[in-house]
């Protein structure tokens, strides 16, 4: 039964795409059949992989959503062998104010799951930032959150009201939601500030927080540029042993070394 | 007669609020009256300056958005001589979708602003990262729109759809909507992925990029953490420095030398 990981954090340009999009090669990598899902209308994460977002609305994800389309169809390969992504969609973008509208609204994503979870060891899912209904669709649908936080100090400032959200969602929505973990992301040890703010992410956070911490490293942002993660772009670059570690970890908490 | 700034780009952390503080400060610094608007819920622009968010109604931007409250008891004094601050508050996040079912919901804001334009030389408006009602009303109140772009690969793609957005609020909303400029953030000349991004932003956008390319700068990351922008955080910053110089860029175009 695969294990469903949002990665969440309404502050922009944390770093949610970069961890989802490497983190599912780094599982895949392990052989551990992974689907990859984009949510996020900017699709990102789609050409992070080097995608193309289309913008028919046939064998798409917010097909599958709105119009109870097949989500079969909707899959396609990454170049991954154990890695298949769910594409995002210029039509994604409508898809909050529709939600709005539809009933059990928050729950459309988890019912459209239902007929793929159990094909899948890990289903990562990359969120746009906000704590809108496609954001809500995706804490609902989830069995845990990944949170990254970038070494700044605005980033900081959201983490109370993501918390809020989280356990409104347990509360209300899907009693099963769990943090994954918290992940520090951009770190660049030279700075005192990312020192200051990773000193205040692990007080808070106690032991949610991840021992990796993703380094600034310039292949982690040039690899969507040639459309593949960095474990692909440059393997032996520090971005891509970051979250080898990272994926390495995870494993360890699941108990599936 | 106050000229209105929207300052936007869905991308996330591209720099927005950090050039909303900045530019603001500098403008202020000039002696032109200013009124810098935070209605992204996030409210980093506000605590940039040290304010509070608060969580009751009264006196606040919703209120005035949502109850057709008096815009002048939401106003707060930012600790500079020429600078007002509009701050975010809690409730906001909820604006959207309060915003769905009000009667010419677009033009919320370009109303609640009839009150205030003439009593400032330039308002300045932080947007949250999406193109949803909260950005299209900052559109549809604006005169320009200023789009900051981070010298990255992932920045680059969300351009297209910013621009199609504005030529929507342009056709339908405001006609008189321009591009203020686009301004180059957080650029590291040592990267090459920075040059070749910049490079990609001129040839795309022409002259309305500034000459002014805000460098990566630590002072400028550090500064809202002690509540207030780089000039007076360090005025000596390369990156209150560049923020001067984007200032005087402005005040140029505008014939306000
Ligand atoms: N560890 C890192 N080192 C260097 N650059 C990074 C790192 N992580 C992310 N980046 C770069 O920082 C930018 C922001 O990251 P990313 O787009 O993954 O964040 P996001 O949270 O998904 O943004 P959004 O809120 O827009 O969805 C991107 O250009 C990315 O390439
Ligand atoms: N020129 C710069 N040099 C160094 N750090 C910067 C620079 N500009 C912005 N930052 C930092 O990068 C992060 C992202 O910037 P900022 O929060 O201003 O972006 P944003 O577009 O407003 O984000 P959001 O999409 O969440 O509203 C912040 O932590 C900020 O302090
Ligand atoms: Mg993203
Ligand atoms: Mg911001």
């Amino acid at each position: 039964m695969g294990r469903v990981i949002a990665i969440a954090n309404q502050k922009g340009g944390v770093g949610k795409t970069t961890t989802a999009v490497n983190i599912a090669a780094s599982i895949a990598i392990s052989e551990f059949k992974t689907l990859l899902i984009d949510i996020d209308p900017q699709a990102n994460a789609t050409s992070g992989f080097g995608l193309e977002t289309g913008d028919e609305i046939e064998n798409t994800f917010y097909n599958v959503m709105v119009n109870g389309g097949e989500i079969r169809d909707a899959i396609k390969p990454s170049g991954l062998e154990y890695l298949d992504v769910l594409p995002s969609n210029v039509n994604l973008v409508g898809m909050e104010v529709e939600l709005v509208n539809m009933r059990e609204r928050e729950y459309v994503m988890q019912k459209a799951l239902k007929g793929v979870r159990d094909q899948y060891d890990y289903v990562i899912i990359d969120c746009p930032p906000s704590l809108g209904l496609i954001t809500l669709n995706s804490l609902t649908a989830a069995d845990s959150v990944l949170i990254p936080v970038q070494a700044e100090y605005y980033a900081l400032e959201g983490l109370g009201k993501l918390l809020n959200t989280i356990s409104i969602v347990r509360k209300h929505l899907n009693p099963k939601l769990e943090i994954e973990g918290v992940l520090v992301t951009m770190f660049d040890a030279r700075l005192r500030l990312a020192t200051q703010v990773a000193e205040e992410v692990k007080k808070f956070f106690k032991d949610k927080v991840y021992k990796t911490c993703i380094r600034r490293n310039v292949r982690l942002s040039e690899a969507p540029s040639h459309g593949m993660p960095a474990l692909l772009y440059d393997a032996q670059s520090i971005g891509s042993k970051d979250y080898l570690d990272l994926a390495k970890e995870i494993f360890e908490r699941d108990g599936n070394i």
